[in-house]
């Protein structure tokens, strides 16, 4: 019933898929539980157009101005940001760590790589993350498949293009499955260069 | 099926639009 109700209007351009506003927020002494996860996680728009993503983007606040323990999410409808959830039980994400002052300007270039379709990897994209902690902050993309090299390759080499990242920048790849295991998004990873 | 790929500059472009508004 929610898919109904956002549709595009007359005159403005559909995505190629509808995506999900989530917001969440913890206190970082307690343990992340799914429990408290599910709890502290909040939905708060779909969008089905370029134009509905801007009227709904632009009066968020800019993640690097968030402070604190916080997380945006945007995931296509359906997909909650969850390890558990159905589309990313088998998945996985890319994590680039970020130094302070630029994550705004980075999650807005990963969105809009995301909605272009700029990634060629068929349905493998679930959404994207940006984590907002202490010393760094934190950009993820998840996929649906962590075994599936083509697509996960073809994922980094165009973050590299659309976030212009360096050529020496460490990427680091986790499976859902390992987050699960070790109840962590950011540690133990793998790293490539 | 075909794809629906816009390219940044074309998002960016939208983001002033009436409609966007």
């Amino acid at each position: 019933a929610r898919s109904k109700e956002v549709v595009a209007p007359p005159g403005e351009h559909p995505l190629q898929y509808r995506y999900t506003f989530w917001y969440s927020r913890r206190t970082p002494s307690r343990p992340a539980s799914t429990h408290n996860y599910e709890q502290n996680i909040r939905q708060f728009g779909t969008v089905a157009t370029v134009e509905q993503f801007w009227r709904v983007y632009s009066h968020l606040v800019r993640p690097g101005d968030l402070s604190g323990y916080s997380d945006f999410h945007l995931f296509k409808e359906g997909i909650k940001p969850m390890w558990e959830d159905d589309a990313n039980r088998n998945g996985g994400k890319w994590i680039i760590r970020l130094r302070k002052g630029l994550a705004s300007r980075f999650w807005e270039n990963i969105i809009l790589a995301m909605l272009g379709e700029q990634f060629m990897v068929g349905e493998e994209i679930c959404g994207v993350v940006v984590s907002i902690r202490f010393q760094e902050d934190i950009l993820s993309i998840w996929n649906k498949t962590a075994n599936d090299q083509i697509s996960t390759i073809r994922i980094r080499d165009t973050l590299r293009r659309v976030l212009n990242l360096p050529p020496n920048t460490i990427m680091e790849y986790k499976t859902h499955n390992d987050s699960l295991k070790d109840n962590s998004s950011f540690r133990n990873t793998k790293l490539t260069l | 099926g075909t794809r629906i790929i816009y390219d940044r500059k074309f998002l960016l472009d939208r983001r002033n639009s009436p409609l966007a508004q």
